[in-house]
């Protein structure tokens, strides 16, 4: 028996928004850890990973570790009918074919249960190891996500360099080029605003911007972004969930030949 | 161009 209830409904709403057009079909795991998903997408470029840590959960009742396939299109379409400020519960039965979803108005006025099948998928689990990230660029969100929408409508694939001078995304097509450095910035009152920087090696790495523009459907999820940088390894791009755990991007970079 | 790296070759099955 599983039973887990989310009282900020909205988050698993906002995840789904992020996920549902880059990975089609995703095993969910339930461990006493938390609801987890690790999914690539279907060209093997991009890995997700989400955690939603137990302790978040008002409600939190997993008697056995269960592997629940779900195609994460039909799976946003339900929690797209989910009021913002409802509750979720999540429920499955050992063994059982199917998963509810229940939303409970915030005065509990209104009650709706919908039932989803889940289905079979042989998914392939990575092993992501601990990195030492050579680069660790902490920014706002929006400004992540303003960089990445302005340099595709130039080119196809971003530079990201991280120096002493900042952290520079650049890119090139057919019109022109592009170059968008942003500095250090940690004498903002906010500090969701601040940009920080920690560099231990100048690294400077090549990606698809398609990627990174679909990473960047998460960016109601939190106001700052962590990217994640080390040459010739996948850059994390990780969004936090409040308290209770991240969704993280893996991006394989554009090599040579 | 620089070709586009798979994620399978950084990250091993387990």
């Amino acid at each position: 028996m599983l039973e887990l209830r989310l009282v900020q409904g909205s988050l698993l709403k906002k995840v789904m928004e992020s996920i549902k057009d880059l990975v089609n079909d995703a095993n969910f795991d339930c461990s006493a850890t938390g609801f987890s998903l690790q999914a690539m997408d279907s060209s093997h470029v991009a890995l997700v990973s989400l955690l939603l840590r137990s302790e978040g959960f008002e409600h939190y009742r997993c008697d056995r570790n269960l592997s629940m396939g779900m195609n994460l299109g039909n799976m946003a379409k339900m929690l797209k009918c989910a009021g913002n400020d409802d509750i979720v519960t999540i429920k499955a039965d050992d063994g059982g074919d199917c998963v509810t979803f229940m939303f409970e108005s915030p005065n509990q006025d209104k009650i709706a249960d919908f039932e989803m099948k889940l289905m079979d998928i042989d998914s392939e689990h990575l092993g992501i190891p601990e990195t030492e990230y050579e680069a660790i660029v902490r920014m706002p969100s929006s400004e992540f996500a303003r960089i990445c929408k302005d340099l595709s409508t130039i080119g196809d694939t971003v530079l990201i360099s991280v120096t002493k001078e900042g952290v520079r995304f650049s890119t090139k097509g057919d019109i022109g080029t592009a170059n968008i450095v942003c500095r250090q910035n940690t004498s903002v009152d906010k500090p969701e605003e601040a940009t920080i920087i920690e560099m231990e090696t100048p690294v400077s790495l090549t990606f698809a911007l398609r990627y990174m523009n679909s990473f960047t459907k998460a960016t109601p999820l939190a106001t700052q972004v962590t990217v994640s940088l080390s040459s010739e390894l996948p850059v994390v791009v990780e969004y936090k969930i409040g308290e209770m755990g991240y969704l993280r991007f893996y991006l394989a970079p554009k090599i040579e030949e | 161009d620089p070709k586009q790296g798979n994620i399978m070759s950084f990250f091993k099955k387990v």
